[in-house]
């Protein structure tokens, strides 16, 4: 609780710091929490139970911190500015949008304030809109191809709807236009009623 | 071309197909595996019927078809890099699995770890040319995660130098290996060992199911399908159930232990080692999240792209929908996580090579290590992603409904990664064992290595502070 509030929330280092300090006040938690346990006379697997809400907790918040760590070790490397500009937008949406997500962790941690959290909220919608005019080329970089992807929604030309009716009216129960079960049964119901 | 996708793309303010080099790895990795994909796209032998408008035994029947193709294909090319494989058989695949997958992912790697120099002389060859195809028969109907837990039994007869396996209850039964029920004539089966009276715990053994020429199951065999599922309808996940299946002593998998002919049991060095195939499959199943993410944001940004809907200013045409804001906040983290899982994928199959090197030359130190990271990230990269492909669907309106969009496919055929290869809540206690050993460490002062460091630092670092 004596941990100071965040550094500078644009930095993705710091936030990567930030992500780190959560971790490890997280395990120190579990860890604690074993502690107590053990100090109740429970035994060792009894105490390990009653701890391990904290302890899926810790390790969420371990996966995460490495997560956030290798996006950023990852950038390091990238040579091309503009690609390096695009990559950046989205490893800070992915911290940010972190913090939010958990704010209650880095809270209780005293890793951020209330008003950054808030700041944080502003600066996300803020990467919305920057990311807004590279969203499709970002997705067209994954290069599925179209057979691969196999989706009518996500076709690379974007001719949704033809394709949409040209794959319904393939369906097996378009084979004929009168489906069986009408002479079978719609038929005969009609002449009892 | 539809006229918003090609407005989307001139806006760009970057090279795509740079990006995509650092996706893949280089340039010419890249263009490596498009040649790769070509030879599949291009080659009418994969012509398929669209599964969606087949019966469960018609995907079956043309997976197998295809599978059996690809085996062929792949030789007659020449591809043996195990990523170029992977390319080509994901192209074959689709959306879909295929039934020979854990004959390849898990049954021959687990010949090649666990066989002994003689024992390899005779399997490998018959599992390469398919004489022998096998499946991993671990989990049991009512045992998972927790391999002590496990029942099936192999007991040693000195008499006659064989192990005898039972399944001595129903909970016993061998239930979902992929494979097993109508494609596999042998399976490793996992069993406790018994021998002169004495449980040794769970080994490994190779046991005939089929007979190899009429593909009829064998005496003491009760084998199947377990039925329809929530998708891997081209898999026949199956049943195995031994009643006094009697195999030679040879068959029991001897590289690191062992039972001489007169039942004496010889230990292996590490009990960890039977864990090396999981470790394997746990790395590659964070890339995997990353693929089905990126799968999933590329459907679902580009519909949002030529979807218009509603209006924000009244009387002007209805805008994308990418443009709401709302749309964005939905799908836009959901890309940066795949951005996010694409590199700590990377970064995961680096490590699993690096180490297990290490481990080759005896060097066990950062074997813990490796266990932790692989099944903590196999659970937190699979929970995010079965949860951010359900959002992809949900954005897509009503038509994310429907199977065209390929959005419920790919959540029925990855959602299983939350559950096998480790059950996730298991995976992250398993992470959190190393965690807690690691922080009490650092509590006595001890100087940590690798990514858990930080425990040491943590202890009394403290982070500047600045104006809000």
């Amino acid at each position: 609780a004596s941990r100071r509030p965040l550094v500078d929330i644009n930095d993705l280092s710091s936030l990567v710091e930030v992500y780190q300090q959560r971790a490890a006040t997280l395990v120190e938690m579990a860890a604690k929490s074993i502690q107590q346990e053990l100090q109740r006379r429970k035994s060792q697997e009894d105490a390990w139970n009653n701890s391990a809400i904290d302890l899926v907790r810790a390790s969420d918040a371990h996966c995460h911190y490495v997560v956030v760590k290798v996006f950023n070790d990852k950038l390091k490397g990238v040579g091309d500015t503009a690609i390096h500009s695009v990559l950046s937008t989205l490893a800070l949406l992915y911290a940010m949008h972190g913090i939010t997500k958990n704010s209650g962790d880095f809270l209780q941690a005293g890793l951020v304030s209330v008003p950054q959290v808030l700041q944080i909220s502003v600066r996300i919608k803020e990467l919305l809109s920057q990311l807004r005019p590279n969203a499709v080329a970002l997705v067209d970089a994954f290069d599925i191809h179209d057979k691969k992807l196999n989706s009518v929604l996500g076709r690379y030309d974007g001719n949704v709807y033809e394709n949409m009716f040209e794959w319904a009216r393939r369906s097996p129960l378009n084979a004929a236009e009168v489906h069986e079960s009408f002479q079978k049964y719609l038929k005969p119901l009609r002449s009892k009623l | 071309m539809n006229p918003d996708i090609t407005r989307e793309r001139q806006n760009a303010s970057f090279d795509v197909e740079k990006l995509t080099y650092i996706l893949d790895g280089g340039p010419e990795k890249t263009k490596r595996r498009r040649q790769i994909e070509a030879l599949v796209f291009s080659d009418p032998d994969f012509n398929e019927d669209d599964p969606n408008f087949l019966s469960r035994s018609e995907r079956y029947d043309q997976a197998v078809r295809k599978s059996a193709q690809m085996i062929l294909k792949l030789r007659e090319y020449g591809i043996a890099d195990p990523e170029e494989i992977y390319h080509y058989k994901s192209m074959v695949k689709g959306n879909q699995q295929e039934p020979f997958g854990l004959h390849v992912v898990m049954f021959i790697p687990s010949l090649r770890r666990l066989c002994d120099p003689q024992q390899a002389k005779k399997w490998l060859p018959l599992a390469d040319s398919f004489q022998v195809l096998g499946t991993y028969a671990q989990t049991e109907m009512g045992h998972g995660t927790h391999l002590r837990g496990l029942e099936t039994t192999a007991t040693y007869d000195p008499a006659t130098q064989e192990f005898v396996l039972n399944s001595p209850t129903v909970s016993s039964i061998k239930w979902w290996p992929g494979g097993l029920g109508k494609t596999s004539n042998h399976a490793i089966v996992l069993a406790q060992l018994y021998s002169l009276g004495n449980c040794h715990g769970l080994h490994a053994f190779i046991v005939p199911i089929r007979d190899m020429t009429t593909h009829q199951p064998l005496p003491g065999i009760v084998v199947g399908d377990i039925g329809p599922k929530f998708g891997f309808n081209e898999v026949d996940n199956g049943f195995l159930k031994l009643e006094n299946v009697r195999i030679p002593r040879e068959n029991m998998m001897m590289k690191y232990s062992k039972v001489e002919p007169d039942g004496t049991y010889v230990k292996p060095p590490s009990s960890k080692l039977t864990y090396g195939t999981m470790v394997f499959v746990r790395s590659m199943i964070v890339g995997e999240s990353a693929r089905a993410l990126s799968k999933s944001c590329t459907i679902a940004i580009r519909y949002s792209a030529v979807r218009h809907q509603s209006e924000i200013r009244p009387g002007e045409p209805e805008p994308q929908i990418l443009d709401y804001q709302t749309q964005q906040y939905k799908l836009f983290p959901l890309l940066s996580m795949a951005y996010a899982f694409t590199f700590v994928g990377q970064y995961m199959t680096e490590i699993y090579h690096r180490i297990s090197e290490d481990i080759n030359q005896g060097d066990f130190s950062q074997l813990p290590e490796l266990h932790a990271l692989s099944a903590g990230l196999k659970a937190f990269t699979t929970w995010e992603t079965n949860s951010a492909i359900e959002v992809c669907r949900m954005s897509c309106g009503g038509h994310g409904y429907s199977r065209s969009s390929a959005l419920p496919d790919i959540y029925v055929e990855f959602t299983p990664t939350c559950t096998y290869e480790g059950e996730n809540t298991v995976m992250m206690l398993q992470t959190a064992r190393y965690l807690v050993k690691s922080y009490r460490q650092a509590e006595k002062g001890q100087q940590l290595s690798g990514i858990v460091s930080y425990l040491n630092e943590s202890q009394n670092r403290r982070v500047q502070p600045q104006a809000v």
